[in-house]
């Protein structure tokens, strides 16, 4: 499975997080305006933290961040 | 599977709960407003608790944590 | 598969059940109100009971425990 | 696979039911009104019978264990 | 897989045949009205009657086994 | 796989062929009007045939013998 | 995968072809009128031939064999 | 997979193709107005022409092989 | 997986395109108007071409190759 | 998984690009107007590239190469 | 899974990035204006960002990325 993230602002943080018994971040992609990126789960990768204004698309549906 | 959790207020916790014979949290990770998670279950992780207003988006529906 | 709770009263019991020969419960997990608990079937667990007024998100259903 | 038993009154019977070449009963949990049940078929149980006025959720149906 | 019988009258059969080169009954279970017995296809039933008034909920429909 | 026959007749028959090289008729399940049979596709059955007045319910549609 | 033939006429034929470097005929199922076969494929049949006035179901869709 | 061929006129052509480096033709299947051929893939046929008049039922559609 | 070509026009090709670190044309199946290839991507074949008029039938969609 | 593409112009290139740690152009296949290519992504090719006015038809979506 | 990259404009980048520990860029492919890229994650590409004008086509939406 893979997520979409398309950044609507600069400086949007996509953060991957390590799989296993900790939970430390191994991984931070700036993203520029209008950049977008498709990021897979991982062997290396359980979770994902997005910062910042952006548009995530995902098999259970599609986040605007910064909606009300 | 993966679930996703975005913060409608700062101070939101994301907490993973221990695989196996005794349930234990493991992690646990303070989303910011707006902020979101996208998290899988994993071999250390079978059960995930949220705390605080947050959407969350499942395979089974999605759930607006404060909602009356 | 894994199933969602989100408690609509403080006390809301989430409970583990043990796979095999035995049914014990091996965990009981209480929630606030408005705490979610997204909750996977697992090697120890192949049963789990709620007690409480909360809503469940199942992939044959979404059940309100206290619907008349 | 699942099932999803609530109990619309006290006293629900869901009744484990041996896998293999005999078929006996391995286990009884009694739900009190409002309680919910979410039970797998296991290695040890390939059926369950369900006693009492009931809402059953299943893969084929929602069954009123009551109804005319 | 599984199918579900509910018992519309008391005495209702739900009888397991045995998998193999003969077909033979290896069990018979007896349900009272509204019992629900929920019942999986396994290594030792290849094949299940139901006798008596009650509903059968399968992958493939719904059936009144009284139906005209 | 499995098959669902509605006995509409007394006398119906629902007879299970040999899987391999020959095909031969290894039982012959007699149902009364009503009875019902729900038959897997095993290791020693391969086509069935069904003779006297029923409906099949099967995943490819729902047949009436008897239809003109 | 298996596919339902319903005999309209007497004398209906179902013919398995055998699987394998040649194509011979292994089986002729002679059906009555109103005679309802379900047939897989297998490791001995690999393609099936219908003569004769039938309706058969089929994944793929429903063919009256005697249609304009 | 399999496909269905009905023939909508005599001396219709079912030809398997041989799977392997080389492709050659190894059966012809002749079918009579009305007969129906339903034929998998197998280890040996790993494409199927089909000549004359007929009705082509597949999972990628329905084709008349003789429309405008 | 397979495709489906229907020719509308006499001198139709069916291309084979090897599969392997080289693609080179294994087979040119030449079809005559109405007829109809099925062809399945195999362990010689990873791409086909179609040249000359006619409708390909996929999973993917509905081509007529001639239109504007 | 394969995709289609049609050539709407002569001169078309479908180009398959290596799999593996370098990524290089390891075949051009050109097309003329109307001719279809069917390709797999196979052991030696994770990515292709079209240029010229094609139709590519994929599972997530139908490209026209030169809409505006 | 693979997803399609359209370009919009000239210069636009798709960029592999690799899968493992760290996370670098391993192959950057430039696209002119129209022409588009269909690309699978593969053992070496768990992560792709796509910059410039262009659209995306992938199994959990379609996005411009110079949308608003
Ligand atoms: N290291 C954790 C990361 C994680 C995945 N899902 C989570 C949910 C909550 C907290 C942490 C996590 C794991 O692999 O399991
Ligand atoms: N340690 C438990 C965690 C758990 C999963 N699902 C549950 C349901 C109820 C209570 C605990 C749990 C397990 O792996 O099984
Ligand atoms: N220990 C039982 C728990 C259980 C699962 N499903 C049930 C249904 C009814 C009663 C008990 C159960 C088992 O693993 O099988
Ligand atoms: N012991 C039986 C239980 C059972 C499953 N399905 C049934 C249907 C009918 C009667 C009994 C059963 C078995 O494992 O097979
Ligand atoms: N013993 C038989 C039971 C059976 C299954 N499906 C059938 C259909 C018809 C008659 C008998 C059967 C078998 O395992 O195959
Ligand atoms: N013995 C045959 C039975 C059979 C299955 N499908 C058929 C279709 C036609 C004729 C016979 C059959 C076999 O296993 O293959
Ligand atoms: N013996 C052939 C039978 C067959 C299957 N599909 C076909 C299509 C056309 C002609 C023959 C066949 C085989 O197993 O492959
Ligand atoms: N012998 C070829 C037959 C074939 C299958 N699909 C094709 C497409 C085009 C030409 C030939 C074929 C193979 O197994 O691959
Ligand atoms: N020999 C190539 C054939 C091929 C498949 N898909 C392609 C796409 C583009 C160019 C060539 C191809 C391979 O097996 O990979
Ligand atoms: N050699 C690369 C090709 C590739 C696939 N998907 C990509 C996305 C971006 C850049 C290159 C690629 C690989 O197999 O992984
Ligand atoms: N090297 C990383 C790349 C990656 C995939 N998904 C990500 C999400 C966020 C950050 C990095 C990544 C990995 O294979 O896991």
């Amino acid at each position: 499975p893979y997520v979409v993230i398309r950044a609507k602002e600069n400086g949007v943080q996509v953060i991957g997080m390590t799989r296993g018994e900790s939970t430390r971040l191994h991984h931070t992609e700036k993203l520029d305006r209008h950049e977008v990126m498709i990021a897979q789960f991982t062997e290396h990768t359980s979770a994902i933290k997005v910062r910042g204004k952006a548009t995530i698309y995902t098999a259970v549906g599609r986040i605007e961040t910064d909606s009300p």
